[in-house]
């Protein structure tokens, strides 16, 4: 464990509780992509199948479960509890252009052909891309709730810092993994045009709107 | 191992 990593966890952390927290004291989820929330929904339960066969720490196993109960208490907050809060019209990513070619990237290159180690690999790349239907759904309305914007940016952050967290362990453990560092570089770069907005706009005070 | 460092990262 280095500071990059934990400041990380913390910041993914954050974020999730912020969407909750968000969605919960508003009563509403207006703005929020369900999609985006599926799909992470799925990284999580994809990628922390691992909670039953092998154990690594405490700290580990809390996190995951954490991750894992605060992925299906947002999307049944959602889709269930606050539905007519859902913004439907404006969530219109077809998230088929990212699950299948996800898929298919996940069975063509993977450390090890065997079904864990697929499904690790599967939920490396979606997450990567996971975040495309709640941006796509900010530009179609040209505007995002603050609140909303602190959300992303702490989820943006997390895995710009997990890329110091590798720098860091293939610097002092010779420690280094391809498929997350080429998708975590991919996932970092999605987030650069927000986080010019973020830095610019809402961080002067400004609510985060697009140009016409 | 390699896996098992791999792992240990959320």
């Amino acid at each position: 464990m280095n500071i990059f990593r934990l400041t990380g966890d913390l910041s993914h952390l954050a974020a999730i509780i912020i969407l909750l927290l968000k969605i919960w004291k508003s009563r509403s989820c207006a703005g929020i992509s369900g999609k985006s929330q599926i799909l992470f929904a799925i990284v999580f339960t994809a990628r922390y199948l691992d909670l039953l066969t092998s154990f690594i720490s405490v700290y580990n196993t809390s996190m995951k479960v954490i991750y894992i109960g605060c992925a299906y208490a947002t999307v049944y907050l959602i889709y269930a509890k606050f539905r007519a809060t859902y913004d439907g019209n404006h969530d219109s990513f077809r998230v088929e252009f990212l699950v299948v070619p996800v898929g298919g990237l996940a069975v063509l290159i993977n450390h090890t052909f065997s079904p864990l180690e697929i499904l690790w690999t599967f939920s490396i790349y979606l997450e990567s891309v996971a975040i495309l239907p709640q941006l796509f759904m900010i530009s179609k309305t040209g505007e995002a709730e603050t609140i909303t914007t602190h959300y992303l940016f702490c989820l943006g952050m997390y895995r710009t810092l997990y890329l110091f967290n590798w720098v860091w362990r293939f610097y002092f453990e010779g420690f280094f993994d391809m498929i997350a560092i080429v998708a975590g570089l991919v996932q970092t770069v999605l987030y650069c045009d927000f986080f010019y907005l973020y830095v610019t706009k809402v961080l002067k005070g400004k609510k985060l709107s697009l140009p016409a | 191992k390699e896996q098992k460092k791999r792992k240990d990262e959320l």
